[in-house]
């Protein structure tokens, strides 16, 4: 049996929003020390995980790993009908039904909102990510993640929205992180400098560079990455030219929500 | 031009 509670829906509604635009689907899988989800993009460009421990939740009871695949944007759909403050509790049996009920109550007026999702069937995840050791990443840019968003706003109303294949170069060197993308008429660049932590301890620009490192990504999914900032206040990107990037936002204690997407390659 | 590569490819041939 699966039983599951969180007492503010908060948590969740900023999990979907967070992955519900990229990503249509996602495996859900629960076990003794939590739940960790996947997904992965139509296009297999974009993946995502996210890992909520146990202590995340107000009530944990899992005495059986289940896995399940789940539509998100039904799940968005229902969450978006829940107020921030609703209890949230998720139950599924490991009966054959292949559904998992949600339930949300509104603590104010009592009123109970029950959702019944079935079991969808989910692209290629979950895959075994392996933890690549930070040897292999040139360069780590640490920056806040209200920053980030900023950024990609920036360069997407410039960037050829238009065009679904728009480029953004991320270059680190030792003193600042760049993000360029060219435009039907032009091209932007975003020069961030790494703060002098003594300054603004709060909100730092760290950098750490093994050697100088400059690679393109698809600015449509980077800009889908960013909507981790209803997460976490800090997000770390880690660049190598020969592996996935990761940007990765971590959530108070309780876990992380990581993307994954390789650099653009030559042809 | 360039091409995003794929990621399911990437962690299967690991």
């Amino acid at each position: 049996i699966l039983e599951l509670r969180l007492v503010q829906a908060t948590l969740f509604k900023n999990v979907l929003e967070a992955i519900s635009d990229l990503f249509s689907k996602a495996n859900f899988d629960f076990s003794g020390t939590g739940l960790e989800l996947q997904a992965m993009d139509t296009s297999h460009v974009a993946l995502v995980a996210l890992l909520l421990r146990a202590e995340a939740f107000n009530h944990y009871l899992c005495d059986r790993d289940l896995s399940m695949g789940l539509n998100l944007a039904d799940m968005a759909k229902a969450f978006r009908c829940a107020n921030n403050d609703d209890i949230i509790t998720i139950k599924a049996e490991e009966d054959w039904s292949d559904t998992v009920t949600f339930t949300f109550e509104s603590p104010e007026d009592g009123e109970i909102s029950i959702f019944d999702f079935d079991f969808v069937g989910t692209n290629g995840v979950p895959l075994e990510i392996p933890e690549f050791p930070e040897s292999e990443y040139q360069a780590k840019v640490r920056m806040p993640s209200a920053k980030f968003m900023r950024i990609c706003k920036k360069l997407s109303s410039f960037g050829d929205s238009g065009d679904r294949d728009t480029v953004v170069i991320i270059s680190v060197d030792k003193e600042c992180v760049n993000f360029f993308t060219r435009g039907k008429t032009g091209t932007s660049t975003i020069v961030c400098r790494q703060t002098q932590t003594v300054d603004k301890p709060k909100e730092p620009t760290l950098i750490e560079m093994k050697e100088q490192v400059s690679l393109a990504f698809d600015l449509r999914y980077m800009n889908s990455f960013s909507k981790g900032s209803t997460l976490s206040d800090q997000v770390t990107i880690s660049l190598s030219s020969n592996l996935p990037a990761v940007f990765e936002y971590k959530i108070a204690e309780t876990g992380y929500i990581r993307y994954y997407m390789l650099p653009r390659i030559e042809e | 031009n360039k091409h995003q590569a794929d990621l399911e490819k990437f962690y299967n041939s690991r």
